[in-house]
């Protein structure tokens, strides 16, 4: 339990939510 | 055996004793949600931000997002009245929510809030502080450092610019405002650990 954030699924909503703006700058 | 679980960003501090751990956890996750894409749509907005890498966005976001939470939402805590809303609008007051094992956390929560709004920022000026709580280059795990201080010098450079044109007699207000940083760095660290100790016990 060393990291809170990802426990709290946090990493995963934030990369969900920032998914359009990381897709944008692949392309 | 958890009965409660104090943070406004569930529609209420009162924990259904008959659901298991991971479902209270999965409806506090559902709760908190729809704020943490706020934070995410807002860092977006942040000019820079998007260019910095892909990894460091994640990591800025993972450790800075309570923090401008804390700072979106100080309106939910009423320092007169001495209550705190929750997602479902309604209010508890200190005394209920220290009976329900609320504590320094709470505490701070209003000594964070009362000093923040005594500063009587205007929507524009509390943005850019926003902006800067999250664009930290101390945060851990970033892989380009330089980067992300020079948005941040950038960004403060920035605020420092508007609070000076917007309190030309007030200077002070800028330097009280960076001494909010390590505040929220504390009440982080706080909620961190009522964090760890809530999925240790739930």
């Amino acid at each position: 339990f060393s990291d809170p954030a990802s426990n709290l699924g946090l990493e995963d909503i934030i990369r969900k939510a920032l998914m359009g703006n990381m897709e944008e700058k692949q392309e | 055996n958890r009965m409660h679980l104090v943070c406004p960003m569930n529609t209420s501090p009162y924990v259904d004793p008959q659901k298991s751990g991971h479902s209270i956890w999965e409806e506090f996750s559902m709760s908190f949600t729809p704020a943490v894409r706020e934070v995410v749509e807002f860092a977006k907005r942040i000019p820079g931000f998007k260019d910095l890498s892909q990894h460091d966005q994640v990591s800025l976001l993972k450790a800075g997002t309570f923090e401008v939470l804390v700072v979106r939402f100080t309106s939910l805590f009423d320092v007169k009245e001495r209550t705190v809303t929750f997602l479902s609008g309604r209010k508890y007051s200190v005394e209920v929510l220290r009976s329900m094992g609320a504590g320094d956390l709470l505490n701070s929560m209003f000594d964070f809030t009362e000093k923040l709004q005594a500063l009587n920022l205007s929507e524009e000026e509390m943005s850019l502080f926003t902006a800067v709580v999250l664009v930290s280059a101390d945060r851990s795990g970033l892989e380009n450092v330089n980067s992300v201080e020079a948005l941040q010098e950038t960004l403060i450079r920035a605020l420092r610019s508007l609070i000076t044109k917007n309190h030309p007699n007030e200077i002070a207000i800028f330097t009280k405002l960076l001494l909010k940083l390590p505040d929220l760095r504390s009440l982080n660290n706080m909620h961190s650990e009522q964090l760890l100790a809530f999925k240790v016990h739930p």
